[in-house]
């Protein structure tokens, strides 16, 4: 554990508080995306599975716990608590879109063709992409509730921070996962045209609001 | 080679 891995998971953490506490303060899942939010539900419940077959620390068992929990959690509020305020019309990128061609990948390009190893590779694959029903929303809508810029800016800081941590693991373990490495970099470009505009706009008061 | 027992990163 360097402290770009704990950075990471530390960014990764707050975006998950703050999209909750987004939700629960003003009782609405308005400007977020389900489909967004069930595909990361998704990349966490086949990433976790072993949860059940390894133990590798409590921090890691604690976290891996609070991501599935939270996600399930995040998706029972949209879909049901706070229904009535989710912007389905706005919603409207196709999950199918996504989960096929990452499931063709995870099973041609893994490290070990297993079952356990191909849900993994397919979570990774999967999680670079799962932002985009999200961005696509913002971008049908031209704006984001400033709040859910912060979410953003946080989700998208956790695989960059990531990226150091693989260079540090790189140099100093000797560590090097390419898919991990190439997803997470596939994952953090699709950020950069969102923190271009949290840097320009919503850093300097402004709400962030795409040009017509 | 990659190690696939042990998965720390989350």
């Amino acid at each position: 554990m360097n402290v770009f891995r704990l950075l990471g998971d530390m960014s990764h953490l707050l975006a998950i508080l703050i999209l909750l506490l987004k939700m629960w303060k003003t009782r609405s899942c308005a400007g977020i995306s389900g489909k967004t939010q069930i595909l990361f539900a998704l990349v966490f419940t086949t990433r976790y599975l072993d949860l059940f077959s390894s133990f590798i620390s409590i921090y890691n068992t604690t976290m891996k716990l609070f991501f599935i929990a939270s996600s399930y959690f995040t998706i029972f509020l949209m879909y049901s608590k706070f229904k009535a305020t989710y912007d389905s019309n706005h919603d409207s990128f196709r999950m199918e879109f996504l989960v096929v061609p990452v499931g063709g990948l995870a099973f041609l390009v893994n490290h070990e063709f297993l079952p356990l190893e191909i849900l993994w590779t397919f979570s990774i694959y999967l999680e670079s992409v799962a932002i985009l029903p999200q961005l696509f929303m913002v971008s049908k809508t031209g704006e984001a509730e400033t709040i859910t810029s912060h979410y953003l800016f946080a989700l998208g800081s956790y695989r960059l921070l990531y990226i150091f941590n693989w260079v540090y693991r790189y140099y100093f373990d000797g560590f090097f996962d390419l898919i991990a490495v190439v997803a997470g970099c596939v994952q953090t470009i699709l950020y950069c045209d969102f923190f271009y505009l949290y840097i320009t706009k919503v850093l300097k008061g402004k709400k962030l609001s795409l040009p017509a | 080679d990659v190690e696939l027992d042990d998965k720390d990163e989350l």
